[in-house]
């Protein structure tokens, strides 16, 4: 029924995969279609054009290396200037619960190292940000290890798996990962009080969480087939005939 | 009687002439998000071939179709001891993934290659 609705139909066999993320992630036809332009969209327009042709078919040579890949943005950013020329911000990434089918594989942190911002060059860099306790903030000491983007010279990435996994993924409810984006006034214009309170980093640094499918595998784990059982049986009766 | 089923394996099969076109074989099909009613939520590809299988299986199985030894024996139940027993269906046999980027309700963008999406050939 062209143009109706279709979770009606779909609610029919909630068990697959497919069907369950239709139910509970596809916004609803009566809400706004979500508005995502500038970087982040153009960058995983980038990425799925080098994984994908026009009709979505996977390309053979990709180099994406998971079969899922969330662009996350952050929550809220706190502007705040430190010592001298440096300009701090704190980026929170809420992190949805973990699925068991999925399998994190990479986490990466993508932000552009050059900010050019209100006649001013900015050079920035991220470091995860570790709360030990509610007054007292520390930066941790791992650092991820950044590198240019393979998509776009404009863009850095550093890989924060380590990080992730670490600290926060087998955390239950809701969890935010913490970072800091922290740009410094290159040479010349030290000094200068920058409009930092009037930008948005929302566009300048996001999250990437690459995943793996392991629904298969984690079907089989979970109920071995008959077949299999049966012959599990016999093997063993057999082994018991031999040793008998 | 199963004898003469098989043995018109060996030879032409007359049963089923002036009907080639009604035999069981992947058709191409194009389907919009917008016509499935997705177009608030993924932003590409614009259109999906999931393509499908329709047509008739024949009484004698060709080589060609891929078929378990299962839907042969069902042919020969049909046929000889209970026709309650329908004939095997037309179904995909091998399937392709698709590439889908879209935009979650909380604004990340996914990426994601769904399994099993378009049927490549089909099976009785």
């Amino acid at each position: 029924k062209v143009g109706q609705p279709s979770a009606a139909l779909l609610a029919e066999a909630p068990t697959l995969p497919l069907i369950q993320e239709l139910l509970e992630e596809a916004p609803g036809k009566q809400q706004r279609k979500p508005q995502v332009q500038g970087h982040p969209m153009r960058y995983m327009l980038e990425l799925y054009q080098r994984s994908a042709d026009a009709h979505g078919h996977p390309r053979e040579n990709r180099t994406i290396g998971a079969t899922m890949v969330r662009l996350v943005r952050p929550l809220a950013n706190i502007a705040r200037t430190l010592r001298g020329p440096q300009y701090i911000q704190t980026l929170d990434f809420p992190l949805r619960p973990n699925r068991i089918a999925y399998q994190l594989v990479r986490a990466i942190m993508v932000y552009h190292h050059q900010v050019y911002l209100a006649g001013f060059h900015l050079s920035c860099h991220v470091e995860p940000w570790v709360q030990k306790n509610t007054s007292n903030h520390t930066l941790s000491s791992e650092r991820g290890s950044s590198k240019p983007s393979l998509l776009s010279k404009a863009w850095t990435e550093m890989d924060i798996t380590q990080h992730v996994q670490q600290r926060l993924w087998d955390h239950k409810g809701h969890r935010v990962l913490q970072l800091r984006f922290i740009c410094q006034q290159q040479k010349g214009s030290e000094g200068l009080q920058l409009p930092w309170h009037d930008t948005s980093s929302l566009d300048t640094a996001f999250l990437l969480l690459y995943f793996n499918d392991t629904y298969k595998s984690v079907q089989k784990a979970k109920l071995p087939p008959r077949g299999q059982e049966e012959f599990k049986k016999r093997d063993s009766s057999l082994f018991l005939h031999r040793a008998r | 009687r199963a004898a003469i089923i098989t043995s018109k394996i060996l030879g032409p099969t007359q049963e089923h002439v002036g009907s080639e076109s009604n035999q069981c074989s992947l058709h191409h099909f194009q389907v919009s998000f917008h016509q499935l009613g997705w177009d608030h939520w993924i932003i590409a590809p614009n259109l999906y071939t999931p393509n499908y299988c329709k047509g008739a299986c024949p009484r004698v199985l060709r080589y060609g179709l891929n078929s378990p030894n299962h839907a042969i024996i069902q042919n020969l139940v049909n046929e000889l001891v209970d026709q309650n027993v329908p004939q095997p269906s037309c179904v995909p046999y091998k399937y392709a993934p698709i590439s889908i980027l879209l935009v979650e309700a909380n604004g990340s963008i996914l990426y994601k290659e769904y399994k099993d999406m378009i049927a490549q050939s089909c099976t009785c």
